[in-house]
Order: C-alpha cells, then structure tokens, then sequence
C-alpha cells in the first residue's frame, strides 16, 4: 500500500475527483493554501496499491493544467518578500505535485 | 515513531478524542471529506511509539462505527457518475481507514 | 525527497512562512487543531531533498517559540478529561512538533 500526496489547483479538483472516481481510487481531500502564492490550493490523500501508482499518475497528468500567473507589485506576498524577489513577478503553477510515500500498515476499521 | 493517518466519520470524532486524549496519545485534527460521498469527515495525524499502535487500534476500533448510507438518484455524487453505477445506491461507510507510516526523525522544537 | 510535517503555532506561521519563502522552500499550509487544547494550529507539508532538512530545521527553531497556556477548569477540555487531570492545568505548547518521513517517488505534473 502506498499513500499518495497529491497539491492541485482547486479548478482542476472536480473534475480531477470525478475521474478517480470512474477509475475506482478512493481518495480524501483536505482543503490547503500554497505557501508562496498564499492562494487556496486541495491537498488529496490518496492510498492505493503499488500496481495502480502508473495509472494513478496518468489520471493527474490528464486533470491537472499548467497556469501562468503574475504577482503584482502591491500585493501582501510582494511586501513580504521585495527585498527577495523583483515584482511584478510571473510565477508558473504547475498541474500538480505528487509525493508517493510507503505504507508500512493500513487497516479497515 | 510512527505517524498514524485516520479518517473517521465526523460523528464518532468527539468520543475519539476524548479517549485518545485518556490515554495520553497526542493527536492533530484536519478537517477532510470523503472523495465519494462528498461529505465532510476528519483526517487525524497522530504521532506515536511503534509499541503503542495496537493499543492505538484498538482505541480506533472501540470509537469508530460502520454507518450505511444511501446515495440517492437525483444527488450531485449520482449526476457526475451515473454511467459508472446505478442510483440509488447503498454504500456502507466503515468506521476508519488507517494508515501507519514510518517517520525516520521527529523533533520537539 | 522528504516529506516534512511541520505542526505550528498559529502566531508563528506568518513570519515562518516568510522566512521559508526567502529561504526558496517551497511549502503547503493545511489549518489543523490541536487535540488536547481543542485549538487552531498550522500544518505544513513540505517536500526537500535531504541535504536542506538541517537548514529547514534552524528555520523552525528561529521562527517557532514555547507559550504556557493554563486550561481553566471551567473549559470544554476540562469537562471531559476531569477524571484524568486536575485543572486549572497548566500546558506548556512547544513550539514546532516536526515528523520526517520518506519520498520514494516525486513527480511535478
Ligand atoms: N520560494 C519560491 N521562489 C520562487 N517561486 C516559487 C517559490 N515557491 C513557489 N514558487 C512558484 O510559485 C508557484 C506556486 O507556489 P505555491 O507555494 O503558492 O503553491 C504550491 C504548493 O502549495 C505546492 N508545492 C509545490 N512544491 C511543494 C513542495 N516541495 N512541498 C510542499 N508543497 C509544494 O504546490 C503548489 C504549486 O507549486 P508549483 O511548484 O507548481 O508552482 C509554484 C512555483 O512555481
Ligand atoms: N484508500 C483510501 N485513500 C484515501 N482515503 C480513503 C481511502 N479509503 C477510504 N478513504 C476515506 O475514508 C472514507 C470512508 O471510506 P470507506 O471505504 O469506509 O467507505 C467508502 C466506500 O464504501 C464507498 N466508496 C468509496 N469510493 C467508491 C467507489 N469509487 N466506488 C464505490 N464505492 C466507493 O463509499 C464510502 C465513502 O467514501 P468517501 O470517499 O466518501 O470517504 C472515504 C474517504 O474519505
Ligand atoms: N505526537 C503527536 N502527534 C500528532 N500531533 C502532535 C503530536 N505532538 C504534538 N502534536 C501537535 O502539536 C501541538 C503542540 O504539542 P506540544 O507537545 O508542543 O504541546 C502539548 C502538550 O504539552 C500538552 N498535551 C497534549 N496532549 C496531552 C495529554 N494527553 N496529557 C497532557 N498534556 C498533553 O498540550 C499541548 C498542546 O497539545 P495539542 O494537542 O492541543 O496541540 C499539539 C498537537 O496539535
């Protein structure tokens, strides 16, 4: 058994959770915000069986866009960070990040 | 040291907690919901010895109860999988679902 | 890879999260809640290869202070535990509970 960590945009969470549905994955969501963006984001915990890890990836690779975004020079994440950074600054967000993690038990209560 | 990931249903949370708390487990609650159903559930990480998991399960299995449910045909779980299954449907929730995950170093700061 | 569960004060998540941001980690914030004092704290996740954990550690321990708290004796936490301790009780809350765990695999989609 392996848990897997998967941090989506919210936009693509539907219909993200639709097709793992279909797929048979059970999954549990927990909403999340993104440290450097401070923008909502959804954090699923998803265990599965190794055998499934490739098809897993393929259905987050099908759901999940690529987004180019811009941080403006007045906002509360370039006050925190210009001495760091130049605003406006163009940030690219990926579909997802995925961390596969072992399971050493797992059980049905 | 383990970390311990339990989904419970959000009505056997109180009664957990208060048990894992007698028996000096020390727990974080995140709020979650269930892929499938949609519905709100909570998402325990608990942080323990490797000697104390099946006094842990055992709290877990004394605290958390099966329910079944009933998705019904016109609700928006059916709409967005209606040609995967056939509603209404009878789903039975378990109690817990429960997974044990090894923790190479823990720190107190 | 690891994955780096980090369980904060919530008065000391902004200038941790900043500090962390400046320092190019990148992070995830769930909300999460304390189990024995029933409140709001911060979860971070926050995935780094192992060579950055000593510095991701110094950056918690600058950023994340002890409180003493006192659990009055009249609180929801009092009344259900009253056979277990005697209150008020004073708590002493760390300030980073930190847990390490193993990536074994890490895609950005
Ligand atoms: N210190 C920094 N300096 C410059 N640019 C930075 C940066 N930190 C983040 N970024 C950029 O900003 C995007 C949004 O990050 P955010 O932290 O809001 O939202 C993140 C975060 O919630 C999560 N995430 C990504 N990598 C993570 C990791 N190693 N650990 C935990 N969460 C991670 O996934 C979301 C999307 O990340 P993604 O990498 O696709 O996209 C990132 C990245 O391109
Ligand atoms: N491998 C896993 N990874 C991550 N989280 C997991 C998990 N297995 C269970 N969970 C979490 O535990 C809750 C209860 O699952 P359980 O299997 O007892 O009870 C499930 C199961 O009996 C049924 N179910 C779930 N997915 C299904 C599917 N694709 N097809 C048919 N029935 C499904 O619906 C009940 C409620 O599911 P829901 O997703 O709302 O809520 C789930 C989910 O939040
Ligand atoms: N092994 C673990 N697994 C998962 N999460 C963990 C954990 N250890 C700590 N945490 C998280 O970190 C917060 C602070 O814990 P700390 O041990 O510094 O400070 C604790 C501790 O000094 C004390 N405490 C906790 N449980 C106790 C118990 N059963 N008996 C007596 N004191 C307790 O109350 C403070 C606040 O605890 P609270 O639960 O509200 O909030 C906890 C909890 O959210």
């Amino acid at each position: 058994m392996k848990m897997v960590v998967a941090i989506v945009n919210d936009s693509d969470a539907a219909s993200l959770q639709s097709n793992l549905n279909k797929a048979r994955f059970q999954t549990t969501k927990l909403s999340s915000s993104g440290g450097f963006l401070r923008e909502g984001n959804t954090t699923f915990l998803i265990g599965t069986e190794a055998k499934y890890l490739d098809e897993l990836i393929e259905i987050l690779q099908d759901n999940c866009q690529h987004r180019d975004k811009t941080v403006p020079s007045m906002s509360p994440v370039a006050n925190t960070l210009e001495d760091h950074y130049s605003f406006p600054m163009h940030v690219e967000v990926g579909g997802a990040t995925v961390f596969v993690v072992d399971v050493e038990e797992f059980y049905k209560i």
